[in-house]
């Protein structure tokens, strides 16, 4: 791959403040696999209701967790389902979005009523 | 569509009135007030031509419903924003009503005026809290105005039949809605997206 022409790279160029450039660098891992910078990808699934156990310190190991993550991330979002950090998975997770959880759990913070 | 936990909903009586108002402290101030306020009320009209509730703008921030303001990083609520980009806004579920926007973002009314390669659209962004705010969750269908990401320099204001749905399902219809071609979801990509 010539990083110079993918388009992953060109986006990440462009948006050179997003919080979420760096794990540009992490496409194509899939299980098994072991690249600096993956914890904070798990944070990301953390944050959005992907992995919900919290306060857990993460490896940069591509483990089963991270795994079921992906997988159910691709679900939820209607992109193709291969349980890897492809092409397209990749461009989705680095848009700016909104912060709330894409998964409801009756524990976040932001779920909750005035009561 | 989706809910949150426990499908929260406000439960004013009908006919439904929910106020909103700026903070009074926390706003932008490279794009004028007035257009701010008209790009609200176009955002709120949205919502409240599906469902039978009206929402009008009061200047009382701390009585009213819905309390709309900008804020940078650690803003008190535990969910801190993040700079140029990220995650650009949140909202609370009914009947909180808190809807915070990271003033960290180049917020645009007009990409016309505002060239920063990451602009966002004010306009789309405050369509889709308003939805969380009503007690919508993410969508998962990518057309629809709940679904989590958009791309700088994006528009995405109109409903889609997927948002209609589901705060219709909440809230019950405006006796006057009217199906329109622009409820409808962009079948071409989505069929790209499941290929």
């Amino acid at each position: 791959r010539i990083l110079q022409q993918d388009p992953l790279t060109e986006l990440a160029a462009d948006i050179q403040n997003n919080t979420w450039h760096a794990f540009v660098k992490l496409i194509d891992a899939g299980k098994g696999s072991q690249v600096t910078g993956m914890s904070e990808l798990k944070k990301y699934f953390q944050r959005f209701g992907y992995m919900p156990i919290p306060d857990q310190n993460f490896t940069d190991f591509f483990d089963e967790d991270l795994e079921s993550a992906v997988l159910n991330y691709q679900k939820n979002l209607g992109l193709p389902v291969t349980g890897k950090l492809d092409d397209e998975t990749m461009n989705e997770i680095m848009l700016p979005r909104c912060g709330m959880s894409d998964l409801v759990h009756d524990h976040s913070s932001l779920h909750t009523t005035k009561n | 569509y989706a809910y949150f936990y426990g499908r929260p909903r406000w439960m004013k009586t009908s006919p439904m009135t929910l106020s909103y108002a700026f903070s009074p402290n926390s706003m932008i101030d490279y794009i004028d007030a007035s257009e701010i306020r008209s790009v609200f009320q176009r955002a709120f009209a949205r919502w409240s031509s599906a469902i039978p509730v009206n929402f009008t703008e009061t200047e009382d921030y701390f009585t009213a419903d819905i309390k709309i303001g900008f804020y940078s990083g650690d803003h008190g609520d535990g969910e801190p924003f993040d700079g140029v980009l990220g995650v650009l806004a949140h909202a609370f579920s009914p009947e909180n009503g808190r809807f915070h926007l990271d003033a960290a973002e180049a917020w645009s009314v007009d990409f016309d005026e505002e060239g920063s390669k990451v602009a966002v659209d004010l306009e789309s962004v405050a369509t889709h809290e308003i939805g969380h705010v009503l007690g919508l969750a993410h969508s998962s269908v990518k057309d629809a105005v709940m679904y989590p990401s958009l791309s700088p320099r994006t528009k995405k204001r109109d409903l889609k039949l997927d948002d209609v749905e589901g705060v219709q399902a909440l809230y019950g219809s405006n006796p006057n809605f009217k199906y329109t071609s622009s409820l409808e979801h962009d079948t071409s990509s989505s069929n790209r997206r499941r290929t």
